[in-house]
C-alpha cells in the first residue's frame, strides 16, 4: 500500500522518463537522516552497488540482498561533531568521505571498508573552516577553506588509510568558493562558483586559476553542479536555492549557461523552473521553494519546501516526474546514485526509497 | 549560442588560457 501511495506523478513526461519504485530501506535507529549516497563495494573483481546513509552521529553501509531487500552491513560511529554531508568519491570503490560540523564544515573524514577482511575504519582527512568540498575522480578531494582573510583551495589524494602526503594547492580567487564541479570531457579542468556569483575555472594539473566569469546578480548565490566542455564552450549547470515560483516567468531552479572561456561572455541555454501553473498547484497544493538538489548527466532532482521531489530533464528544461510528499512525511533528500539511472529519495525518519529513472 | 553573443570561440581555450595565466 505504501509503495502505491508513493507512485510518482508524471508531468507530461514520456513513459520512459518515469520513476519506478525499486526498493526501500529504513534505518531502525529512529535517528534523523541527514544525507544519503551510494558507493561501489569492490571485492574479487566484482562491483556491488551499496547505499550509504548518514544521521548526525553515525554513517551506515547497506548492501543489497535478494528480492530488493537491503542489509545494514556496518555502522561507523563518528562521535561529538555532527555529520552534515556525505561526500561520494566517483569511480572509487570501498571509500566514502563525510563532512562534520554545525553550520559549516569543520572536519572531513574518510570512511573505508576492506573487502578482504571486512574491516571498517575511519580517518581524518582535513580540519578547518571548510566552505565547499567535492569528491573528484581518481581518489581526490577538493575543498575550499578560510583562515582569517586567507582562502585555501586544496586537492588531497586519498589512500585507504586517509589523506596521502602529497597534495596540491589551487590558486584561490579573492572571493570565497561555495561549490565545485568537475568538467566532463576535460580531465584537467575544474570549475567553482563564488559568493559574488563568479564561475571560476582552474587547471587541476598546474593549479592555475584560468578565468573568472561573472554570472550576474539576477540569481544570487548560484551553485555549480556539473560542467561540460563542448565545441569550445563551457556549459555549466547552476542551481539557485532561493528560487520561488512566480506568476510571470517562474524562477528557474536550474539553469544551463554556456560560457566562452576566452571572452568570459555567457548565454543562458535552458531554464528549468519550479512546477508552475494549474497542474503544479493541483499536485502540490501550495507555492513552494527549492531546498536542495542533485544533478547527474542531464537529469536534475530537487527537494522542494512543500516536501515533494521534482525531476527535470535539463536539456529540455522540463519537469519529467514528481514525487509528492509520502504518507509518512515529506521528502528531505534527493540524490542520484553514482553511475546509474537511480534516484534515492529520503525522509527525515530514515526511510530511503530507490527509484529507477 | 553564436559568436556574435559570446565572442570568438576557440576549441583550444583550455590550453590557451593555461599558457597565458600566471603559473
Amino acid at each position: 500500500d505504501v509503495a502505491e501511495q508513493w507512485t510518482p506523478v508524471l508531468l507530461d513526461g514520456p513513459t520512459e522518463e518515469s520513476l519506478q519504485l525499486v526498493s526501500k530501506l529504513k534505518d531502525s535507529s529512529n535517528s534523523c537522516a541527514v544525507d544519503v549516497s551510494t558507493m561501489w563495494w569492490e571485492a574479487g573483481g566484482c562491483r556491488e552497488f551499496c547505499v550509504v546513509t548518514a544521521c548526525e552521529s553515525s554513517v551506515s553501509l547497506w548492501k543489497p540482498l535478494a528480492s530488493d531487500r537491503w542489509h545494514k552491513v556496518y555502522t561507523w560511529q563518528v562521535g561529538e561533531i555532527p555529520v552534515i554531508q556525505i561526500i561520494p568519491l566517483p569511480d572509487t570503490g570501498n571509500l566514502v568521505c563525510i563532512a562534520l560540523g554545525d553550520l559549516e564544515i569543520a572536519e572531513i573524514r574518510l570512511l573505508f571498508c576492506s573487502s578482504e577482511n571486512d574491516s571498517f575504519k575511519q580517518s581524518l582527512v582535513k580540519t578547518g573552516t571548510i566552505k565547499a568540498v567535492l569528491g573528484l575522480k581518481g581518489r581526490r578531494l577538493v575543498s575550499s577553506s578560510r583562515t582569517g582573510q586567507e582562502q585555501q583551495v586544496e586537492i588531497v589524494w586519498l589512500s585507504e588509510t586517509g589523506r596521502s602526503k602529497d597534495g596540491q594547492t589551487l590558486m584561490p580567487p579573492e572571493e570565497t568558493v561555495l561549490a565545485f564541479a568537475e568538467v566532463e570531457g576535460m580531465r584537467d579542468a575544474l570549475v567553482g562558483t563564488t559568493t559574488v556569483n563568479d564561475v571560476v575555472v582552474w587547471n587541476l594539473r598546474t593549479g592555475q586559476l584560468l578565468k573568472k566569469m561573472h554570472v550576474g546578480y539576477s540569481y544570487p548565490a548560484s551553485i555549480c553542479h556539473r560542467a561540460y566542455s563542448d565545441s569550445g564552450l563551457l556549459f555549466v549547470v547552476l542551481s539557485h536555492p532561493h528560487a520561488k515560483e512566480s506568476e510571470s516567468c517562474g524562477n528557474p531552479v536550474f539553469r544551463v549557461i554556456a560560457f566562452n572561456p576566452r571572452t568570459a561572455r555567457s548565454a543562458a541555454v535552458v531554464f528549468s523552473s519550479l512546477p508552475a501553473g494549474h497542474s503544479g498547484r493541483q499536485v502540490l497544493g501550495k507555492i513552494h521553494g527549492y531546498l536542495e538538489g542533485d544533478v547527474q548527466d542531464a537529469s536534475a532532482a530537487a527537494v522542494l519546501t512543500s516536501g515533494a521531489v521534482v525531476v527535470w530533464d535539463l536539456l529540455l528544461g522540463r519537469c519529467t516526474a514528481l514525487l509528492p510528499p509520502g504518507p509518512t512525511g515529506h521528502w528531505a533528500l534527493a540524490r542520484w546514485a553514482t553511475g546509474s539511472a537511480c534516484l534515492l529519495a529520503g525522509q527525515r525518519d530514515g526511510t530511503i526509497c530507490l527509484y529507477r529513472y | 549560442c553564436s559568436e556574435s553573443d559570446l565572442g570568438p570561440i576557440s576549441l583550444n581555450w583550455f590550453e590557451e588560457l593555461s599558457a597565458e595565466a600566471p603559473p
